[in-house]
């Protein structure tokens, strides 16, 4: 039985994407078999696992006209596949609104394919949208990625809210399952005040904290997870210690 | 008559709300009169300012329920006027599908202001969805804020399509002002191949790149611009420049 986790901060650029690829090809190192779903119409993720959403994505698959399992495609990791996503994605965004039962249809989606993957893992997009919302329908558990900038602290009240709102009305079962600290530089007093409030405030935050490192922004533009490109970097090691940790919370493998 | 600027790109944190917020504030101090727009349900530029979405918002001037003119509110800058964004415009984007003429709310709502400005400047949320759509039918020109990272850089394509599509189909008199380099690192590989990239796509590059500067990232947690909060700083250097060159480019005073 898989956990499915979303990936969601209506925030930009906090790392949702460097988070969810890096977190995704380190379990799958240790055997864990992982899906992650691209639900970005940037596909960012999908990019940055070097695959092209050419065949068919995420979209065709809200849209009911392909099945999940169809969708997915391999990557270079053996026990990490992806489920891309597609620049027609953006119209999914509008088009669902008019239909049934639109904020499930992700869910509904991963049924069928919830057996052969024990982690799925979803990427948002910066938005509080209809996307979003199929995520953390779709979703056991949430991850919020937040930049140590003032700016990132500002949304969080927002999105908790609609975590809240979500658990209330349509997955009851959603439940936060850590705040991830990303891009944070120790020697500026602005990340370091931006990292203890986050930690005042939010008890699930992980005690890893990703630093600021320039190989985890060169890595997708080699379509490579941090874990290949650059294994060594302080941003690799980060993310080695996170995921140690997240599956120490979620008590897999 | 006023020249509307939108200030858009789907990717995340690349520089939006900084860019519009500092070029506001440093054509506002050369005795320009600037309102400021706040398109984007996080409402950073609002807080930025050091505004409280508090009262009317732009949710409620695209709902048809309060003029355009009445939602203005002042900044600590005395020619600089700001139209706030609040939560609840994140509700507007899937309200407005159903209505009519739903892309052209904004452009309607900002009739009655422009004769008050000699610029009105728009931030966007990161998406391509109703609410940037708005704004780039309202604006006459559009400026691109690019983050000097690779991931940025898979996006423009998208968002050049965009434009053009509104171009075509709702705004015949939409042109690209330029594109503006953010978060530059001379030092890093990726920085310097991201810049040579992007000056060699789009020719309206501006002269001016906008360095990494922490003082920036401090400036919103104090609600001041970076002209206020710390003029000597390279930030603050570079947006004086840019603001130079955006006003030669428009040919104002
Ligand atoms: N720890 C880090 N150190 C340095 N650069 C990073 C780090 N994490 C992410 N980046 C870079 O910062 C930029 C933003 O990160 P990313 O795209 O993962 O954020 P996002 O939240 O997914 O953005 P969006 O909101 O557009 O989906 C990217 O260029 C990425 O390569
Ligand atoms: N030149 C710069 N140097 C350092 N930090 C910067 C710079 N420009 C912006 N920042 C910081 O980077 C983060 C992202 O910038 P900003 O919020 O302006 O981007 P955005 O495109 O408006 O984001 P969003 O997509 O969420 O609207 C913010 O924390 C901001 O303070
Ligand atoms: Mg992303
Ligand atoms: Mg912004």
């Amino acid at each position: 039985m898989s956990v499915v986790i979303a990936f969601a901060n209506q925030k930009g650029g906090v790392g949702k994407t460097t988070t969810t690829v890096s977190v995704a090809a380190g379990a799958a190192e240790r055997g864990v078999r992982v899906l992650l779903v691209d639900a970005d119409p940037q596909a960012n993720s999908t990019s940055a696992l070097g695959c092209r959403p050419d065949g068919g994505s995420l979209y065709e698959v809200l849209a009911g006209r392909r099945r999940g399992a169809d969708a997915v495609v391999a990557t270079a990791s053996p026990l990490l596949s992806l489920l891309p996503a597609s620049g027609d994605l953006a119209g999914a965004a509008v088009e669902l609104v008019a239909q049934t039962s639109r904020e499930h249809r992700l869910r509904l989606a991963l049924e069928g394919v919830r057996a052969d993957y024990d982690l799925i893992l979803i990427d948002c997009p910066p938005s509080l949208g209809l996307l979003t919302v199929n995520a953390l329908v779709a979703a056991d558990q949430v991850i919020v990625p937040v930049q140590c900038e003032y700016l990132a602290l500002e949304g969080l009240g927002q999105l908790a809210r609609t975590i809240e709102l979500v658990r209330a009305n349509l997955n009851p079962g959603l439940e936060l399952l850590g705040v991830v600290l990303t891009m944070f530089d120790a020697r500026t007093k602005l990340g370091r005040q931006v990292q203890q409030e986050v930690r005042r405030h939010f008890d699930s935050t992980f005690e890893t904290a990703i630093p600021r490192s320039v190989r985890l922004a060169e890595a997708p533009s080699h379509g490579q997870p941090i874990q290949i490109y650059d294994r060594r970097s302080p941003g690799a090691l980060a993310y080695e210690s996170l995921v140690d940790e997240l599956l120490g919370r979620l008590r897999l493998p």
